[in-house]
């Protein structure tokens, strides 16, 4: 493991260790998902005012132990020990210390709202446990150490460098940033709505599969249409065109099954109007790597992309979780194994041309699937 | 008093929607 500074010692944080507080009581706030650090010091301030009895009135406090390793925090009574809460370390989002008060902050699951604005804004709830204690700081350096370990530990377990993370500058200039759909989502003459007569009971012929994590924009998209279904017959779509609402109601950022159900809604109907974003199926990403030992910041299993380093030179690029890789470097990979792929790749260095496209859409094109229409 | 905040750096990896109940 390499050297995190913090209170603790290593070894002691991975079977836990305990800290004396008093526990003064949860709230709950609603977050955006990764907020910027000035709304992470107003959610911390609610929290205590929530929780904190008003000036005059007496505090009601439990004694606790604060259980601290890079796995889980607990809150257990102090003499029972018996644990009151028990979090993931994963899930904790941060913690704030203020003075003597430790706020841990906790994220649930998404929170499903009902109302649309909400949805696109990917709202979180956030539980807010309040402490009291005098060493507040120490016990909060020493989450942060638990944090710093058990991470590098996952970058370890996904084959990243953990001294190669944060070292560099962590946000290149925008110069660097290369994302083709920024551009091409951005422009007004790829949207359009597109409307499609069909009998009542008939499906619209479409075969959809998820746009994959990283994407701009997180939407389902046409992997197939069915041979001389409603969709095809009006002429007007094509595989990889992203569909971002039906008859009005947006699909944006919701799970593939959600918006399959909202397409299998419509089946009464005798017209559909679907918006959609025309792409074509295959993808460019561009990587600038300076030298072939700098990280690509992705993992690839049996040519599909599994796993993507958040901020890394392929996410900046535009490479996305779930595409299966096409070629690279204007070589086609499609027939190549995965050792002989790994190798392209950290050979790879300057300007890395990837195309790729989604790992489902490949499937379905190329026969291993059957497509399910809708 | 000073208000510090600790962000955990494996909030960034989480897949959207990950949390406990």
């Amino acid at each position: 493991l390499p050297h995190v500074p913090g209170p603790c010692d290593h070894e002691d944080l991975l079977d836990g260790v305990l800290f004396g507080a008093k526990y003064l009581g949860s709230t709950q706030l609603l977050s955006e998902r990764n907020p910027p650090p000035s709304t992470r010091m107003a959610q911390a301030q609610e929290a205590v005012d929530r929780v904190k009895a008003p000036d005059g009135e007496t505090q009601p406090m439990t004694p606790v132990d604060l259980f601290v390793s890079t796995k889980r925090i607990k809150v257990l009574m102090a003499n029972a020990q018996e644990a009151l809460m028990d979090h993931a370390l994963q899930t904790i989002s941060y913690i704030a210390d203020i003075g003597p008060v430790l706020v841990l902050m906790a994220r649930r699951r998404l929170a499903r709202s009902t109302r649309p604005q909400e949805r696109e804004r990917r709202l979180y709830k956030m539980l807010c446990h309040v402490f009291h204690a005098e060493d507040a700081q120490l016990i909060a350096q020493a989450i942060g150490q638990a944090f710093a370990v058990a991470y590098s530990q996952f970058l370890r377990e996904n084959g990243i460098d953990p001294s190669q993370v944060g070292s560099r500058p962590r946000a290149t200039s925008p110069g660097h940033l290369h994302n083709g759909d920024l551009d091409h989502f951005s422009n007004s003459e790829n949207c359009r709505e597109v409307h499609i007569e069909k009998r009542r009971g008939e499906g619209l012929g479409v075969a959809l599969v998820e746009s994959g994590w990283g994407s701009l924009l997180p939407t389902a998209v046409i992997a197939n249409l069915l041979h001389g279904g409603p969709a095809e017959r009006c002429g007007e779509l094509s595989i990889g065109d992203r569909v971002t609402a039906i008859n009005g109601a947006s699909l944006v950022g919701l799970p593939l099954a959600a918006c399959q159900a909202a397409i299998r809604e419509v089946k009464s109907h005798t017209a559909v109007t679907l918006s959609i974003v025309h792409c074509p199926p295959v993808t460019t990403a561009i990587i600038r790597r300076l030298h072939s030992r700098e990280q690509l910041g992705f993992c690839v299993e049996d040519g599909v992309i599994c796993s993507l380093l958040r901020g890394g030179i392929a996410e900046r690029g535009g490479v996305r979780v779930g595409h299966r890789i096409i070629e690279i470097n204007g070589q086609s990979v499609v027939a190549t194994p995965h050792a002989r792929i790994v190798e392209l790749l950290t050979e790879a260095h300057d300007e890395v041309h990837i195309r790729t496209m989604p790992a489902a859409t490949y499937r379905l094109l190329t026969g291993q699937e059957q497509p399910v229409y809708l | 008093s000073a208000l510090t905040i600790t962000v955990n750096p494996m909030e960034k990896h989480e897949a959207p929607g990950r949390g406990e109940e």
